[in-house]
């Protein structure tokens, strides 16, 4: 553990209450992607299935891990419900359309053919490190379609591409203070992923020095 | 090795 994982895994769960804040004092979810929000679902129930043959009293690692697993699969699966359910009427439905076969396809196809060890669950796990790493197209892509986006929806993108950047510095440190650390499969996935915040960083960073609501061009 | 330890992060 050092403070780069430990600001990343903060930082995730403060997009996710940001998230859920926009949604219940707005009530509604309009330039939310519904796409993008199951398709973390997808990713945490796939990453976390060790959570079925883990015991969470083994060490304090495994207790932090553990909480964090079971909050990111609650909080999404909530999301998910006052999405589908609760605001239904103010999702935006017609813009909210990238084909996410796109995604799951290719994702489904890397896990399979790289992955660390040739078993089920490793190739669930590398399938989730892929499909993590677009899952954020569709919302990027509502955002790009609508143009302009609410104060909280732009913080809570802002808020994940912040825990991205976290996480490839926390690698960068395990990279040269643990020997044995070759994570590869996160090394490329976490970048493409941190990579695709770029732009939507540019434009954030413009319109919060002009003190405007976030707007693409 | 336990799955752990090769999956030690979120």
């Amino acid at each position: 553990m050092n403070l780069f994982r430990l600001g990343g895994d903060l930082l995730h769960v403060f997009s996710i209450f940001v998230l859920t804040l926009k949604i219940k004092t707005s009530k509604n979810v309009a330039g939310i992607s519904l796409r993008t929000q199951q398709l973390y679902l997808l990713v945490f129930c796939t990453r976390y299935l060790d959570l079925l043959f883990t015991n969470p009293f083994r060490s304090g690692l495994t207790m932090y891990n553990t909480v964090f697993k079971i909050l990111f699969i609650a909080s999404s699966a909530y999301i998910v419900y006052l999405m589908r359910k609760k605001y239904k009427q103010t999702y935006s439905v017609k813009d909210d359309t990238f084909r996410v076969e796109f995604l799951i396809v290719p994702a489904c196809l890397a896990g399979t053919l790289f992955h660390y060890r040739n078993t089920f669950f490793e190739i669930v796990w590398a399938f989730s490190i892929y499909m993590e790493s677009v899952a954020i197209i569709p919302q990027l892509y509502l955002l790009q379609k609508t143009g302009e986006v609410e104060n909280l929806t732009s913080h809570y993108i802002a808020c994940l591409g912040g825990y991205r950047a976290l996480y490839l510095l926390n690698w960068v440190w395990r990279f040269f203070t643990e020997p044995r650390y070759r994570h590869w499969i996160e090394w490329i996935a976490g970048t493409i992923q941190t990579a695709l915040y770029a732009d939507f960083f540019y434009y954030y960073f413009l319109n919060k020095t002009k003190g405007q609501k976030l707007k693409l061009p | 090795m336990l799955y752990e330890t090769l999956h030690d992060e979120l």
